[in-house]
């Protein structure tokens, strides 16, 4: 799907274009720790993929957990917003935006705000 | 800026790179000179030199676009989501997810949603493959997210000191202050 520029694309292509991967975490917003939601564990699966959770069994409840706390708490710092640790709008909007799929936390040491120093980050990983 | 663990990069020796495409995808060559204007932007504050190669499998630099589930253990999503991936060196990987709608040319003003610019996720995956990772400045190239209808392809200050720690600087070019930190090419609409 390449094109030179948007007017080029087929006016009957862009419908199909606009629900993007992780449009359900739309309804997670204002979401805060005790609360059980129905999609909270695939917002933990996202945690998990991007590094921020470290649960290896990849086995997520909907409970609003303390793993998901500190996660939304790593991912506001990491993306310069209120470490509130509750999916706030804000949050959830800087969530749902195109991404990298690179981690941004490998072995639960964040490579982004880490001081600039690779010495804190302990272990290899190729991706 | 930041680093991937142990700090990987090319050997010193190894300063002038190539790159190819994947042969099944059959690019256009508008395809292929935007990938040649996101390697200029590291070329530029760097002693590293990027040229294409026919050779696929024995480029350093392997560029390719894929979907959902293509082998490396990291599948796409579809359509926004995650919009590419790549891995530190010397793995040289550069994977871009075939399901986006890529701009070549134009992304400003666009009246798409899901639009991504070519270009601005090129320049970013370039970053991995030569030893960059995340960084929280949000001007930064390296910053992890970039929405749709967006434009965001100069190199931020954070960038090129990240890059000029792995690398130096290019002794054709060792400012700081050059134009790109004057008048940086970030444009768009969200």
């Amino acid at each position: 799907n390449f094109f030179p520029n948007v007017s080029s694309i087929p006016p009957s292509f862009l419908p199909n274009t606009t629900a993007g991967a992780w449009d359900s975490f739309n309804k997670l917003s204002g979401c805060r720790p005790g609360q059980n939601v129905t999609g909270i564990s695939k917002l933990k699966n996202y945690f998990h993929y991007f590094g921020y959770i470290t649960n290896t069994t990849g086995n997520f409840t909907d409970d609003f957990d303390d793993d998901l706390e500190s996660a939304v708490k790593n991912y506001q710092r990491n993306f310069n917003l209120n470490a509130t640790g509750e999916l706030d709008e804000s949050t959830v909007q800087q969530i749902l935006k195109p991404r990298c799929g690179v981690a941004d936390i490998v072995n639960g040491t964040s490579t982004m705000n880490s001081g600039k120093s690779s010495s804190m980050i302990k272990h290899t990983v190729a991706h | 800026y930041s680093f991937f663990p142990g700090r990987p990069r090319w050997p010193a020796r190894q300063s002038d790179l190539t790159y190819a495409f994947e042969p099944r995808n059959q690019l256009s060559d508008d395809v292929k000179r935007v990938f040649a204007s996101a390697f200029s932007r590291w070329s530029e504050w760097t002693p590293l030199t990027f040229t294409e190669t026919s050779n696929y499998f024995a480029a350093d630099l392997k560029i390719g676009f894929y979907s959902g589930d293509h082998g490396d253990g990291e599948a796409f999503d579809g359509v926004l989501g995650t919009l590419a991936h790549a891995f530190a060196p010397p793995a040289g990987l550069l994977h871009l997810d075939i399901a986006e709608t890529w701009i070549t040319g134009n992304v400003i003003a666009s009246g798409s949603p899901s639009a991504m610019d070519l270009e601005s996720v090129a320049v970013h995956e370039i970053g991995h493959v030569l030893g960059l990772g995340h960084s929280s400045v949000e001007d930064a190239i390296m910053f992890p997210t970039i929405p749709s209808g967006v434009r965001k392809v100069e190199l931020d200050r954070d960038d090129i000191e990240g890059i000029q720690v792995l690398y130096g600087t290019n002794p054709d070019n060792n400012s700081t202050t050059g134009p790109s930190f004057g008048g940086r090419e970030i444009s768009g609409v969200t």
